[in-house]
């Protein structure tokens, strides 16, 4: 369901070009449990943002579902991204002004939902990550674990078929780890994909396919 | 060096008051290397920024050096937040429109330390973090790991004689937080005070004494 073809990407800074990808060719079938581990630096998080619609290769094929996505309209991308990938951000990407219960409601905000069932959406979500007592502090207001609950509560409030989460539990205790993946386990169980960036091998344990990114390339277990 | 006596803080949103701590009895001796752990939310974070002289308690006492630091001014205050501690973040806090190796420089900007000399200091940071080829980037064009890093080389670059750092290594993989630990262990070897919130076990394995606060309540293992 997630296809790249000896997929390039590099970044340009003043005049200098910093390669950061190199010919990956990574394959994520409908229903896989994956884990991307690798070094600090290494390229996973670029990997996943250009999995995520984030961002384009410089070079090489990223197909969707079986849709080569460089042929995809903006409208069409955004679509992609609002209604079938949830993205957890390494740096979670909270709004600062909103409250907690406001952020992960506002994925749903740009869909055709009332808000009824808006709501409903967002309590089951915020509860399922032990958010629900927070729901009215702003991110400045909670604790740096709970900032990565919220993280995850947004990507998963629409039920997305592709998980994307880059490092979902570096901010976490063990205990607080173990109920993120039997979640994601459960999410797996009922066929959606997902695919985690992790540095944990307890998480990565708990996948049913690791990859290793080292400089930029890609390697399979 | 660090000691609370029934600390306790409470955090007022509107009309309600939440209390993060309760009688916080902390110990830290000159020379001690340790380790916080707990749940997330559980209140390191609030307690580290208090040891830091970044907030201040709702109660109890907090002597730092054996002064009472309610005590002294706001200017002695940054004295020692300046000269004394260095801090890493959770959140890593490095400022967006500074590259790299102006945020590592920041704290040596405040003292009367020559342009050569800063260079120097900057310099022997960022390569013990592995951080010298990144340094003309900006914090957003850094990978998490190197933000992180990023943070401990500013928390260290003055050579502070006591280290607060507020889980230094939950965006790191396995080697990387491995350097980390071996950086940390010669700088206590060489008489500094370290106290790490973490919630890996790996790191609280290397330190000497472990903490653990539950619900806002400090336990000694
Ligand atoms: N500014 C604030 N206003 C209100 N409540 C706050 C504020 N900052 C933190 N809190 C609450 O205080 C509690 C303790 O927060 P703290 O950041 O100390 O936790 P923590 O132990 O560091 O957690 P984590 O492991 O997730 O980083 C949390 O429940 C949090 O929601
Ligand atoms: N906007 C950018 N401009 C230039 N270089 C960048 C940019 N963003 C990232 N990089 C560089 O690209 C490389 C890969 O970054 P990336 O964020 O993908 O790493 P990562 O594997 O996710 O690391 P971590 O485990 O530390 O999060 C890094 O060396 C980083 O410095
Ligand atoms: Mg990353
Ligand atoms: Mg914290």
């Amino acid at each position: 369901v997630l296809e790249t073809k000896d997929l390039c990407k590099s970044y340009y800074l003043g005049n200098d070009a910093i390669q950061v990808l190199f010919d990956v060719n990574l394959c994520v079938r409908k229903g896989d449990f994956s884990a991307i581990m690798g070094p600090s630096g290494s390229g996973k998080s670029t990997l996943l943002n250009i999995l995520g619609c984030l961002d384009t290769p410089t070079s090489g094929e990223y197909l969707l579902n079986g849709l080569p996505v460089k042929t995809l309209s903006q409208s069409r991308l955004a679509d992609i991204r609002n209604r079938e990938i949830g993205f957890v951000f390494q740096n979670f990407n909270l709004l600062p002004k909103l409250d907690v219960f406001s952020n992960v409601e506002l994925p749903l905000i740009y869909g055709n939902v009332s808000k009824k069932e808006r709501h409903a959406l967002v309590e089951e979500s915020l509860k399922s990550l032990g958010l629900w007592e927070r729901r009215h502090h702003r991110p400045n207001e909670i604790s740096g674990g709970q900032k990565q609950r919220a993280a995850i509560a947004r990507a998963l409030v629409k039920k997305p078929c592709i998980i994307l989460a880059d490092e979902p539990t570096g901010n976490l205790d063990s205990v607080t780890t173990h109920e993120i993946l039997e979640l994601f386990k459960e999410l797996n169980a009922r066929g959606n994909t997902i695919l985690v960036i992790t540095h944990e091998s307890e998480v990565a344990g708990t996948t049913n396919k690791v990859f290793h990114i080292r400089d930029g390339r890609l390697y399979h277990d």
